[in-house]
């Protein structure tokens, strides 16, 4: 109810037009990202709740799940922090039908140049098709991203159920290079 | 010389090879919906002024009022380059530092990404800018688009006219037609006697923001504002972002559909509601293999 009670302060204030416009002075501005932060912090907290009493249900063990809240500039700390291991990804879906997004978590070379390789396995136990991307350069370049992330794995979530959880296993191993997809450039010729 | 072509299932999709723009979008499976399609990223330069009179008044956190009455065009030859794998293809297109996006399509999919970086707005020569990312194409919609109301009731909006009262000639032509844009705007053929050969081009977007239809074909959409001057509604302060000492960079989403008139509504309206309600995911370490796992 605590966190809950944040969310709610948090949607009252920013319901206010200045918040959605952008029509306050800085310091208003930058305590209405604050508020909206704690909000965030909030929400996560009650996702790591539902996520871990849903998986005691079917006698799971209980996992210490890290959100990544600056995925929005290819930025996360576990994953670029998990170059061997295993790892799962639980996706929740808040659409009262079934969707099939796209999932995207940045990652870091290896000494080798490489990115890691990750064989990403869905609720069903079927290998999942995934690309590893580099990542576009204005993103290496965000002033404020605090990230050694050069690439960008990506998978389909296909058909997540309504208002529901799907967790993917995804295993991560250095033993070979992993094939990255080149970003490959165009020839533009205005003369031509 | 008929361009960079990429496809997916529902898509033909070309670049200009003098330029790098996109030229076209062709339906590959609704024969005759195709069109030609340039997107770019343009901007205005905002206004400067005191406010002390109408012609004064300062482009602000309230007021659009641009300095010309037609954008300003970036680089026109891009730095364009593409990546292909196996669950969806990105093309990359560098305008300039301050503007780029990346063009991506999943191989199955009827809708069409635009994720733009915009920032930080450059103003060292003393002048707030105004970024837009505009696509130009061969609609023929007779001087209307239409535009959503909280995502709910979606308006048509008709360049120069208002429903209730007369638009008097002391307005400005591109501050007069722009509208807010909360989730959705779109332009379509106004001949609409075969409404499955008719198109529709919508631009759902991931935020608000203001947008219009200046000129016939044209739909653009403000992605990112930065100025140097108060517009005197009460901020008291210039709408200058000048976070990390370079000012603001924004990353942001427009997805874009071509198809019929007749087959739109049902795609967007399926679309919108997935960009509002969004998977949230989070990762957990485990010593279990993916067998054990399951």
């Amino acid at each position: 109810e605590a966190e809950l009670n944040l969310m709610r302060e948090a949607l009252g204030i920013n319901q206010h037009h200045d918040a959605v416009t952008g029509t306050a002075k800085q310091h208003v501005t930058d305590d209405y990202y604050r508020i909206l932060h704690n909000a965030n912090v909030a929400g996560w907290k009650i996702f790591e709740a539902a996520a871990n009493s849903a998986s005691a249900v079917n006698g799971a063990p209980k996992l210490a799940y890290s959100p990544c809240p600056r995925l929005n500039i290819s930025e996360c700390a576990f994953t670029e922090s998990t170059t061997s291991g295993n790892f799962i990804i639980t996706v929740y879906n808040p659409l009262g039908r079934p969707q099939s997004p796209l999932i995207v978590f940045p990652v870091v070379a290896l000494e080798n140049g490489s990115p890691p390789t990750y064989v990403i396995t869905d609720p069903e136990g079927n290998t999942v098709p995934h690309d590893v991307f580099p990542l576009p350069q204005p993103i290496l370049v965000l002033p404020g991203r605090n990230s050694n992330a050069e690439y960008q794995v990506h998978f389909v979530a296909r058909d997540l159920p309504p208002v529901g959880f799907a967790s993917y296993h995804v295993s991560v191993s250095t033993a070979r290079k992993n094939r990255v997809k080149r970003e490959v450039k165009l020839k533009v010729n205005r003369s031509k | 010389k008929q361009g960079f072509v990429f496809e997916n299932d529902f898509y033909v999709i070309t670049l200009d090879s003098a330029t790098g723009h996109v030229s076209s979008i062709e339906r590959k499976d609704q024969p005759g919906i195709s069109a030609s399609v340039r997107q770019e990223f343009m901007f205005y330069n905002g206004m400067r002024g005191f406010n002390q009179n109408f012609s004064d008044r300062a482009s602000g956190a309230y007021i659009f009022r641009p300095e010309s009455q037609a954008p300003l065009t970036m680089r026109d030859q891009l730095d364009v380059s593409f990546v292909a794998g196996d669950v969806l293809t990105e093309i990359r297109a560098y305008t300039e530092d301050w503007a780029s996006h990346v063009i991506r399509f999943r191989s199955d999919s009827e809708v069409l990404e635009s994720e733009w970086i915009a920032g930080p707005i450059p103003i060292d020569d003393g002048v707030g800018k105004e970024l837009i990312s505009r696509f130009v194409t061969d609609i023929r919609n007779g001087a209307k688009f239409y535009t959503d109301s909280n995502g709910k009731l979606t308006e048509p909006r008709t360049r120069d006219y208002r429903p209730t009262f007369e638009l008097g000639d002391d307005t400005e032509a591109v501050s007069r037609n722009y509208y807010p844009v909360l989730s959705r705007s779109y332009i379509r053929d106004e001949d609409q006697s075969d409404p499955n050969l008719s198109r529709q081009l919508t631009i759902l977007t991931d935020r608000a923001q203001g947008g219009g239809s200046i000129v016939d074909g044209a739909l653009e959409l403000m992605v990112h504002r930065r100025l140097l001057y108060d517009d005197a509604f009460g901020v008291g302060e210039a709408l200058n972002e000048s976070a990390f000492g370079t000012g603001l960079v924004a990353r942001g989403l427009h997805k874009f559909i071509l198809t019929s008139v007749s087959n739109a509504a049902k795609l967007y309206r399926a679309e919108e509601v997935k960009d509002i309600m969004r998977p949230l995911y989070a990762f957990a370490p485990t010593s279990l293999s993916a067998k054990k796992w399951l």
